[in-house]
């Protein structure tokens, strides 16, 4: 484990922890995407799939696992759960939820089947989650950019999550050379994951400098 | 190439 992966991985749970705190203590579910969190849980549930088998890598490896797993499906169940307690809400959350996700899983389903280190169930779905996760964060920009007004807290957890994907690459860099890893995939979905989050930077910076209502991160 | 690295990354 080097540093760049460390601080990525504690970045990953900074975001994801921001997230949930932002829903529990403002009470808010305004300018959060369901559907971004929705392809979060699916990304772990494939992606994690060899919990059931037998490739131990380390408890921390396992822990985070379990940590991205049932974090994504609380902060879902959190989200579901207004749709009783602050039906209005949930309503406004879901219109302006617009992007078609069907796009993005159908575009992953194929990038999996072509790139996969081998055809085989597990092998497949784990290289689905991280084309998907690449482009995940997508109905949640979309709408970001689209309202062209957020909470500070919503971009505090686009930027962390931005942050742990930039800090991934600087991670693989150093594995090449000091471990002699090279997983292509991951690098190739990494990079394409961090230019979507450019998109990000750059309407940041641009409603920043037009005086928008973005909030510093 | 040869078989699928270990993905032991999160």
């Amino acid at each position: 484990m080097n540093l760049f992966r460390i601080f990525g991985d504690l970045s990953h749970l900074a975001s994801i922890l921001i997230l949930i705190r932002t829903i529990q203590t403002t009470d808010t579910i305004d300018g959060i995407s369901f559907k971004t969190q929705g392809l979060y849980v699916l990304i772990f549930l494939t992606r994690y799939l060899d919990l059931l088998t037998f490739s131990y890598v380390s408890f921390y490896n396992t822990i985070m696992k379990l940590f991205f797993i049932g974090s994504s499906l609380y902060i879902v169940i959190l989200l579901q759960r207004s749709r009783k307690t602050k039906p209005i809400a949930y309503k406004e959350m879901i219109m302006a939820d617009t992007f078609k996700v069907q796009y993005l899983l159908g575009g992953s389903l194929v990038m999996a089947l072509l790139f996969n280190y081998k055809f085989s169930l597990l092998e497949i779905l784990w290289s689905f989650s991280v084309w998907l996760e690449s482009v995940a964060i997508l109905p949640q920009l979309f709408m970001l950019s689209k309202s062209g007004k957020a909470k500070s807290l919503t971009i505090h957890y686009i930027f962390a999550l931005g942050l742990y994907r930039t800090l991934y690459i600087p991670n693989w860099f150093w594995r090449y050379w000091v471990e002699g890893k090279f997983d292509k995939l991951a690098v190739v979905t990494g990079i394409v994951q961090t230019l979507v989050y450019s998109d990000f930077f750059y309407v940041y910076y641009k409603k920043v400098l037009t005086g928008g209502g973005l909030g510093l991160p | 190439s040869t078989s699928a690295p270990s993905h032991d990354e999160l």
